[in-house]
């Protein structure tokens, strides 16, 4: 409505210009929180320096041949559309490792997901990336642990023997870890990385940022539930 | 649709920017550099009701005068959204995850009357 009269649909004094800008930010801010399912906005501990960032998309391209949203992302500034999948809303998560415990032998990496995302969608696929610096063929366990129902222990969710055979990236479905993940308390996915005795460790000791492990998920709006009553 | 000008009281789209710099939020909004949240204002008398936008041709123009003439209540329609299109959103969440989504529905394309 024009300034000082009285909006003819609201029936509410028009607001002075200021006031306006000010409330129509803060519907802005609210309304995008809100489709984020975030209570607020997040604040951003230590972001994945570029280089580790540019690998994993270049990684990320190399395996996949579909126009995925994230590898187009920071080429020329155009953020592709997700594949719409039945109008719900989708999401793609690049969720990097953080170092736990580790010996010669073992490793244990941490993937975190966030709680606000796990309770409001549901997993379609998942993949883990891992590089090996393994100058002769040797073999691999890998584990995907995920705590116990009370959250004191960890309980083996998969356990895969491969046999590496040359330094490079390798692959890894953790869709169904991840999806089963989504469900508890705390979603963060453990793997736990392990040689036989006498054998060399193929895991990069610097970790430098080409070569940082990571997790790629799609992941689709859950619709909400409908209940009937009898 | 019509985009609303400066002293414009029918029916129209009022484009709003926000920057997210300007809202502090540049550090965990990746892209895009801000959001379009355009939004619909202006009157809809009755006989521009059910008209997506401004009359454009004779016909609609001469169907208005007789809406217009009609001894209906006068009852004002509401002056809305007819056309949306998705918000893209690259993220850090609180874990530094990189997230991507298409938040449907957030960016108005153009207004009409209901």
């Amino acid at each position: 409505a024009a300034k000082g009269t009285w909006c003819p649909a609201c029936g509410v004094a028009a607001l002075a210009p200021g006031i306006q800008r000010d409330a129509l930010l803060a519907l802005a801010k609210q309304s995008i929180l809100a489709k984020l399912h975030m209570p607020a906005r997040p604040n951003i501990p230590q972001p994945p320096s570029r280089g580790t960032l540019l690998t994993a998309l270049r990684r990320m391209r190399a395996q996949r041949s579909d126009t995925a949203a994230f590898p187009g992302m920071l080429q020329d500034g155009h953020i592709p559309h997700l594949h719409p999948g039945m109008g719900l809303q989708e999401y793609e998560i690049l969720s990097f490792a953080e170092s736990g415990s580790s010996t010669s032998r073992r490793v244990h990496l941490h993937f975190r997901f966030s709680r606000e995302l796990a309770g409001s969608t549901k997993i379609l696929q998942a993949t883990l990336y891992l590089f090996w610096a393994a100058p002769s063929p040797q073999p691999v366990t890998i584990r995907l642990l995920q705590p116990d129902p009370v959250g004191l222990n960890m309980t083996v969710a998969s356990e895969t023997r491969l046999e590496v055979r040359k330094s490079g990236w390798t692959t890894l479905d953790v869709g169904a870890a991840v999806q089963s993940l989504f469900r508890q308390e705390i979603p963060r996915l453990t793997v736990e990385l392990e040689v036989p005795e006498d054998w060399e460790s193929p895991f990069p000791s610097d970790h430098s940022d080409s070569h940082w492990p990571f997790v790629v998920a799609q992941a689709q709006a859950r619709t909400p539930h409908h209940v009937h009553r009898r | 649709g019509v985009d609303c000008g400066g002293d414009s009281r029918m029916c129209c789209r009022q484009e709003f920017f926000v920057d997210f710099k300007e809202i502090g939020w540049e550090d965990w909004i990746i892209q895009p550099e801000g959001y379009h949240m355009n939004y619909c204002a202006g009157l809809c008398p009755l006989h521009m009701a059910g008209i997506p936008g401004l009359a454009a041709s004779f016909h609609t123009a001469v169907l208005n005068r007789i809406k217009a003439a009609s001894a209906a209540a006068a009852v004002d329609s509401c002056c809305v959204p007819t056309q949306r299109r998705p918000l893209s959103l690259l993220y850090y969440d609180r874990d530094s995850n990189i997230v991507k989504t298409d938040i449907p529905d957030m960016i108005v394309d153009s207004c009409g009357c209901t």
